[in-house]
Order: structure tokens, then C-alpha cells, then sequence
């Protein structure tokens, strides 16, 4: 039965695409039916996987608005196990468009429902705010992953992430709950970072994975060739880290 | 006359706010009249001059849904040139409240009217969106200032952008144009970034201001001491380029 998991934070460019990319990869890597959903209407996910989302004839904007079966949009990716359900252009007009459909929190949900025990992963990217398309992902997900990049700004928009879980958990979605903190980005040599990681730390304690993400220029050249890390360059140190967060990731969803 | 400059790029994360907060500063401390408006939910540029966004009673929320004037809105900050239009936690709720509105993508541009001649900046800080609260502030603006962080995601976010600048262009603002495009978080020791800003030096030509933006880490500290960086440290990189970054703005403004 596969597993829903929102990669989500409202703050922008903490790392959610390229933890959701190189996350799915990984675990896809390791022979785990994975998939991976573009619910961002910027589409990186989708470039992040060689995908031109320009040229995308149906995307997830086609199963959250027109109902249109999702198995119809998945696409193979250069990883065996692992597919991934685009983003086009058309998903920028779905966050107002949604604002008057019936159960229009519910339309993600939906979609997935049907396909749900085909794959042992579902990851779902987010776009950097907590409008319908977030929405509809945390109503869907069973769990959300937290990337966190350790700056000031990040930190404070934590509490208002975690105040909007409680409101899907209230009224959307009651099983809701916290998958893992990743800090991303971190470079161990800014006492900034150290500060930030420690309040993180305080505030998740185990739920902070063991595996931080450093900063590594492998990771931000990869999509530039529309490939996850671990096939651009896997002895980087990006890659490692990405590997070590999947097998994180695999062990506590097997151990629940 | 002031001059209403939006600070906006729907990619996350790519130093909007570092932008508008450093920028306004450098301004005002020239002496220059400047307002800074936060019209960003996670009132990053509020809290980046120490205004907490959880405790301010009245935002830019009030001034664009219930009509209250901007003059009883905004705030003196630590320099005496500049003030500030803070954004609160309401906002957050503003794309979806906006929808059914009369008249719903001029809110700010009537809400700046009456005062716009008291100020000659003033610039808007925006949401990582293509949303109402962007677009509000493209119609309310003269022109739009576009930071781009040095990255293969942000690169492929541009043409979008330009995009709805266009669509602006037609059906709200016809006088909106570029101000400008500044480079941020820029490392020169890398391929990636060097690649990436010869593609917007072709994109953009003379519109690509000289002052780049180096990464400096006491740019990301200083927020969390809830000051501009040349009140944080004014012998910084991050500051001079900032500085610089304002000299050029105001030239390009008399000049015109
Ligand atoms: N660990 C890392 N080291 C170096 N660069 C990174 C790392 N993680 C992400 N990046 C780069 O930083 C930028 C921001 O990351 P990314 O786009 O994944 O963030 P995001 O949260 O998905 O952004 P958005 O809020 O726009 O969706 C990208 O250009 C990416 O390539
Ligand atoms: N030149 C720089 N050097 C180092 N750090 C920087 C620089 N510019 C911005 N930062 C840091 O990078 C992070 C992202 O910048 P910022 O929040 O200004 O971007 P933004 O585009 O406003 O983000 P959002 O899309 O969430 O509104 C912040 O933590 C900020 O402190
Ligand atoms: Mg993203
Ligand atoms: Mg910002």
C-alpha cells in the first residue's frame, strides 16, 4: 500500500525539488515502486527528470481539474522503478480555479486513490506557498517530509507551516503527521547554520533525519542535464547524502 | 512623483526579499523619501527591519481587502528616510478572499494612490507566485525589479515571468517595464554560475544592472537581528553591493 508523502514548505528555495527528485530517485534506485508527483506550477520536478513541462500534453492539472484518470499522465524516468506525473503551464490558473469546484481540497486525494497500491512511495513536490495546490497535497498525503534550509528566514516560517498542519489535520485530514525534518543546504562552517540546526533540533528532536543535506554544486548542476544527482555524478557528496536520506526514509516506513 | 518598483520572481528563494530590504535601506539612507511594502504572507521583509509580523495590528491585508487607508498602515523604521507597510499572518488568506472582489487586481494601486507622491521609491516585496498578490502589485507598478539567483531552476522560471509581465502589459498596466535584473547570491567559482549569468546578460542586456550580489553570509545574518545588513555591518560585501545596487537605481530614475 503505498505511502502519500508532501514535500512541502511555503518558504521558497529551502530544497523541496531537489529533495523530492533526488529522494524519489533514490529510493527508486533501490528497487521501491516509487512515484513522483509535480504538483508545483513552476514544473522543476518535471525538469529535474528531462521533461519539458512547455511540451507536456496532459499533466496533474488534467486529474485535479477534468478528473482525468492519473495512471493516464504517468510518464517512465531513466530509473526503473520510479515514474513521475508532470507539472505543465496549465497548473498555474488551478490554484483560482479550484476556488469554487465541489470538494476542491479533495481533488489530489482523489486522483491518487485509484493507482494508490501500485507503488510502495508516492512523493508529491509543492510549490512554495499554502494555497489549494499544498492544500489538496497535505489532504492527500499521509505524511509530510519538511525540508529546512538553516537560515533565519526558513526558521521563522516554520511555525506557520506547522500551525497549517494542525488545520488539515482538524478538518481535511485527520491522519496527517510529520514524516521528517532534512536540513538542506547546510554549510557546518556559518555559526548561523549551527544556531539554526540547533533550534531545529529543539523543536523536531527525533524527527530530524540523521542525514543532513551539505551544500554541494553537484546538486544544482544536475537538472541542468534533467537528471537526479545519483545519475549525474554519484560519488558526489550530494548524492551520498541523498542516498543515506533514502534509506532513512525506507527504514522508518518499514518499521511503522 | 514616486516611483512604484516591484521586487518580483515567482521562483523561490532567489533573494526578493534580501533585495527590497537591503535596497529600501540603501535608498532611504541617501535621503531619499522610500516606503517598503511587504505584500508577502510570510512577512519576511517585516521582520527583516524587527517588526514582528504575528504582533502588527494592521497590515497591508486592511488596506487592500477592507479599504483602510495606507497613511495609518505604515511604519517608521531605524532609518529616517524609510518606512515600512508591514504584511501580517491576514494576508495569508488574501488570494483566496481576493477572487470574488470588485475590481479585485487594482486593491493597491488605489491603496498607494493618495499617497504616492510623499515617497520617490516605493518598493513592493513579493510572494513566490503568479498569484493575486503579485499581480496587484504589477498592476500598482511603474516597473518590476527581478532578482535571479544564479541557478538552472531560476533561469527556467524567466520566461514565465515575462510571460505574465506581458499579459500585464495588455489587460492591466500598459506602462509597466523592466527596471532592472541583478544578479544575487552570486559565486563566481562556479561553471554553473558563470553559464547561467551569460544567458541573462543575452536575455536581458543593458537591463542587467553592474552591481552583482556575492553570496555574504552577514546577509542572511542579519535579518535575524532584524536589520538591514548596512545597519548590520556596514564593512560587508553584501552591504557595499548593496549600495552600489541603490546608486544605480537612482541614477537610472533621474535619468529617465
Ligand atoms: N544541497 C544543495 N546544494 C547546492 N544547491 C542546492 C542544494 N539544494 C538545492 N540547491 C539549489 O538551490 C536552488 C533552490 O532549490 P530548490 O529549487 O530545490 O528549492 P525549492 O524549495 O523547491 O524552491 P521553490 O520554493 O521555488 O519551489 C536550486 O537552484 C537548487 O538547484
Ligand atoms: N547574497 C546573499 N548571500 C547569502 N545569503 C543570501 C543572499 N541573499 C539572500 N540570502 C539568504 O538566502 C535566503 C533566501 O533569500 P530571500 O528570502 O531574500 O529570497 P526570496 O526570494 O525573498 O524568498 P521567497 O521566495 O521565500 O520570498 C534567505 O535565508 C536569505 O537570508
Ligand atoms: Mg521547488
Ligand atoms: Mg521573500
Amino acid at each position: 500500500m503505498g505511502k502519500v508523502i508532501a514535500v512541502a514548505n511555503q518558504k521558497g528555495g529551502v530544497g523541496k525539488t531537489t529533495t523530492a527528485v533526488n529522494l524519489a530517485a533514490s529510493i527508486g534506485a533501490m528497487e521501491k515502486k516509487t512515484l513522483l508527483i509535480d504538483m508545483d506550477p513552476q514544473g522543476n520536478a518535471t525538469s529535474g527528470f528531462g521533461v519539458n513541462p512547455y511540451s507536456v500534453e496532459s499533466s496533474i492539472y488534467d486529474c485535479i481539474i477534468n478528473g482525468k484518470p492519473l495512471e493516464e499522465v504517468v510518464l517512465k524516468t531513466a530509473i526503473n522503478y520510479m515514474n513521475i506525473a508532470p507539472s505543465n503551464i496549465d497548473l498555474t490558473g488551478a490554484e483560482i480555479e479550484l476556488v469554487p469546484l465541489m470538494a476542491r481540497e479533495n481533488r489530489l486525494k482523489n486522483a491518487i486513490a485509484p493507482i494508490k497500491d501500485q507503488y510502495e512511495f508516492i512523493f508529491v513536490d509543492c510549490p512554495p506557498s499554502l494555497g489549494l495546490l499544498t492544500l489538496n497535497t497535505l489532504t492527500a498525503a499521509d505524511s509530510i517530509l519538511i525540508p529546512i534550509q538553516c537560515e533565519y528566514y526558513a526558521l521563522e516560517g516554520v511555525s506557520k507551516l506547522l500551525n497549517t498542519i494542525e488545520l488539515v489535520k482538524k478538518s481535511l485530514n485527520q491522519m496527517l503527521c510529520i514524516e521528517g525534518v532534512v536540513l538542506t543546504m547546510y554549510d557546518g562552517r556559518t555559526t548561523l547554520a549551527q544556531q539554526v540546526r540547533d533550534e531545529i533540533y529543539k523543536h523536531f528532536q527525533d524527527k530530524v533525519y540523521k542525514s543532513i543535506i551539505p551544500r554541494n554544486v553537484r546538486l544544482s548542476e544536475a537538472p541542468s542535464y534533467g537528471k537526479p544527482v545519483i545519475l549525474y555524478d554519484i560519488r558526489s557528496t550530494g548524492a551520498e547524502a541523498y542516498l543515506n536520506l533514502a534509506r532513512e526514509v525506507v527504514e522508518n516506513a518499514e518499521r511503522s
